[in-house]
């Protein structure tokens, strides 16, 4: 088993529902 | 004229290198316009999913933190997509389910965390992420993979509801067992009626193709005994709520009938190892209901035999199966407002629900066990009919 050299950096997620709402306003941005 | 050189399978460190520009291409190509029953039925199950992981690896190689998460991002948002275009495709949607759950558990196996790295390999264990520790979003595709199942289970439903009645209570396969002589005047108008009425073998063969499409796309062997379980509860919510309503249902015959169509059903569990599923059980309530048109309605020990064997069954419901019984020959009668009341006085102390009919929208809670790939990824090739040529294989 190897051993992590350094810890990573999490990176923050938006949930679900959040990531539904920037998609929704990404689409409407379009023309 | 530049030479492809063949590097070995060593060569390769299991990452996927594209272009940030590249990336709405990659969502196109491998999600939105993927045919699972076309090019995907000749690729290893979970492939997609595999192919995307190495795609993040690569960014997390880079340490780019913003291309790591706009491919999830875009990976999360054209999986929903797909399935909303294709909202009652079993195919789609079962191949999205795997292939999402394959996903995430790529995300735990490589994710550097002890307890997911019990059974890699070493040269897996080289493959962990080295940056970016992704555990809130293998909660958002945990979440996703939930909606996904439900959206599967209320598409099964929607193909097995029209067949659950008519395969289950009202065609009789038992011959002669109605109490209506086959003659041959009848035998000619139940053939006709026969035509496009849908049979217990519609049901098995809708089973079977659910069934070899989920095995097809790789879904996890623990993820498919949930489906079942929940196919089989549909099943047997549905017949027992119309036996429930249909005094026509209420004989010893049907009892027979439901009890053969039962056992086939097991057969089928058995058929394909799915017997430790907890689909049986499901079937309970059914089976309680089905011995309880057979069994004898007269006495007091009679009357001590039913509660103790009607467990699964409320009292509501095992009343309304002893009004309903309706004798279809003279060797049966009806069961005396007495005998209901001796059962009503000794399943009062139950204090079960009122509930007549079952809730066959219930959804079972479904979990996702971690599965680990003994696949190397440094051994995966892209097939050209993907079109995903502006993949590099690092």
């Amino acid at each position: 088993t190897t051993t992590r050299q350094r810890p990573r950096v999490l990176l923050k997620a938006p949930t679900l529902a959040e990531m539904e709402e920037m998609n929704i306003s990404e689409e409407e941005e379009s023309p | 004229r530049p030479v492809n050189i063949p590097r070995k399978e060593k060569d390769f460190q299991g990452m996927l290198e594209y272009k940030k520009d590249d990336e709405l291409k990659l969502i196109k190509n491998l999600i939105l316009e993927l045919k699972p029953r076309g090019v995907a039925v000749n690729l290893i199950p979970g492939l997609p999913a595999y192919i995307l992981f190495m795609c993040v690896r690569h960014a997390d190689y880079l340490n780019d933190d913003q291309k790591v998460r706009s491919l999830l991002t875009s990976t999360i948002n054209g999986i929903k997509k797909v399935l909303k275009k294709r909202s009652d495709d079993f195919e789609a949607v079962s191949f999205w389910l795997s292939n999402t759950c394959r996903f995430l558990h790529c995300l735990k196996q490589y994710s550097g965390e002890e307890g997911f790295m019990k059974h890699n390999t070493p040269r897996q264990n080289e493959h962990c992420l080295t940056n970016f520790d992704l555990a809130e979003y293998r909660q958002v595709l945990s979440d996703l993979a939930i909606q996904i199942y439900q959206q599967l289970v209320r598409v099964l439903e929607n193909i097995l509801q029209p067949m659950i009645v008519s395969g289950m209570l009202e065609h009789e396969t038992i011959q002669g067992v109605s109490g209506v002589k086959p003659t041959g005047l009848r035998k000619r108008t139940s053939s006709i009626a026969d035509e496009g009425t849908y049979t217990l073998d519609s049901i098995i063969r809708q089973h079977n193709t659910f069934y070899s499409i989920m095995c097809q796309h790789g879904m996890d062997p623990e993820l498919m005994k949930q489906v079942v379980k929940q196919m089989f509860y549909i099943i047997g919510a549905v017949t027992l709520n119309n036996l429930l309503l249909r005094k026509d249902m209420c004989s010893w015959s049907k009892g027979m009938q439901i009890r053969y169509n039962v056992s086939q059903l097991e057969e089928w569990l058995r058929d394909k190892n799915l017997m430790n599923s907890g689909a049986k059980e499901t079937l309970e309530p059914l089976i309680q209901a089905a011995q309880l048109l057979q069994v004898k309605k007269k006495t007091d020990e009679d009357a001590e035999a039913i509660c103790s064997m009607c467990n699964a069954l409320t009292t509501a419901q095992i009343v309304k199966v002893l009004n309903l019984y309706t004798p279809v020959n003279e060797f049966e009668e009806r069961v005396s407002v007495s005998f209901i009341r001796t059962i009503q006085m000794r399943l009062r102390d139950r204090n079960d629900s009122p509930q007549l009919l079952m809730d066959a929208k219930h959804i079972f809670p479904v979990t996702f066990p971690f599965n680990p790939s003994s696949l190397a990824l440094e051994t995966i090739q892209i097939p050209s009919s993907l079109n995903l040529g502006f993949l590099t294989r690092v």
